[in-house]
């Protein structure tokens, strides 16, 4: 079973 | 102050549309540069990002860098009262907590303004990397849309695989499954059919189709749109708007457990 990523995961605070 | 004057009025319209089911609140930042937004969906899983160019603008004066938080959904209650093809002018003061559209019909014989209250909006914004991506499609948008929107009736989750073949959009569920490839074509009597592909190295990602499908309320705004897939990274949905910039969506992908 996958799970849905968050987009924290991969982009950083700027 | 802030003020920009955009000759195709609807435009703004589309934008607005495209995002509003996405993101309900966003600050749209304005600079010498232009007028961007990014903004997050509530569940942190897909991001917009839009960049409309000072020089696409007839005229566009920004005195000082501003944020200016909206409700999505009151502007665009605002932007359906334009005309398609009304000029929108956009106005505020540096310390103003609100900002004014006007519409002009194209025979000048009839204006409008409309005042939106801002809001204090808190977002963080994320760093997008340069990112080289291992496959690229870029096909007409309404074919994506039609697939997006013919794979929702088969499942909720999509797998994109991307190989020298071509671009395989699978989707399965309880009735059955579908698998749809759409192939390089470069050659297509029409250049709005055209589907071009470059792919460096293989790549298949699983994405939820109910992003997918919400990013296609874009088609409007393009003739194309491409996806760029990298493996485990967000897949970037981007809607080319000739002459000015880009909307561009960001969705994550699903990972294996």
């Amino acid at each position: 079973k996958a799970s849905q990523g968050r987009l924290e995961s991969f982009f950083g605070p700027v | 102050m802030f003020e920009a004057r955009l000759v195709q009025g609807n435009l703004l319209k589309k934008v607005v549309d495209a995002v509003k089911d996405l993101v309900t609140d966003a600050n749209f930042d304005c600079s010498s540069s232009g007028f961007t937004l990014q903004a997050m969906d509530n569940s942190h899983v897909s991001l917009v990002s839009l960049s409309l160019r000072s020089d696409g603008f007839e005229h566009f004066r920004c005195d000082r860098n501003m944020s200016m938080g909206m409700s999505l959904g009151n502007l665009a209650k605002i932007l359906k009262c334009a005309g398609n093809d009304d000029i929108v002018t956009m106005k505020a003061a540096d310390d103003g907590d609100t900002v004014t559209f006007m519409f002009e019909s194209p025979k000048e014989d009839r204006v409008s303004d409309f005042e939106l209250k801002l809001m204090d909006i808190d977002s963080e914004h994320l760093g997008i990397p340069d990112t080289d991506y291992a496959a690229t499609v870029t096909l007409p948008a309404a074919e994506y849309q039609r697939i997006c929107r013919d794979l929702s009736s088969i499942g909720d989750t999509v797998v994109i695989s991307a190989t020298k073949d071509g671009v395989k959009f699978s989707s399965s569920g309880d009735v059955g499954t579908a698998n749809i490839t759409v192939r390089q074509n470069t050659t297509a009597d029409k250049k709005e059919e055209q589907v071009s592909i470059d792919l460096k190295e293989p790549v298949a990602l699983t994405f939820a189709l109910r992003y997918l499908n919400s990013f296609a309320k874009a088609t409007p705004l393009a003739s194309h749109v491409s996806l760029s897939m990298a493996r485990d990274l967000p897949v970037m949905v981007d809607y080319q708007i000739s002459d000015m910039g880009h909307l561009r969506f960001y969705l994550a992908p699903k990972i294996e457990d």
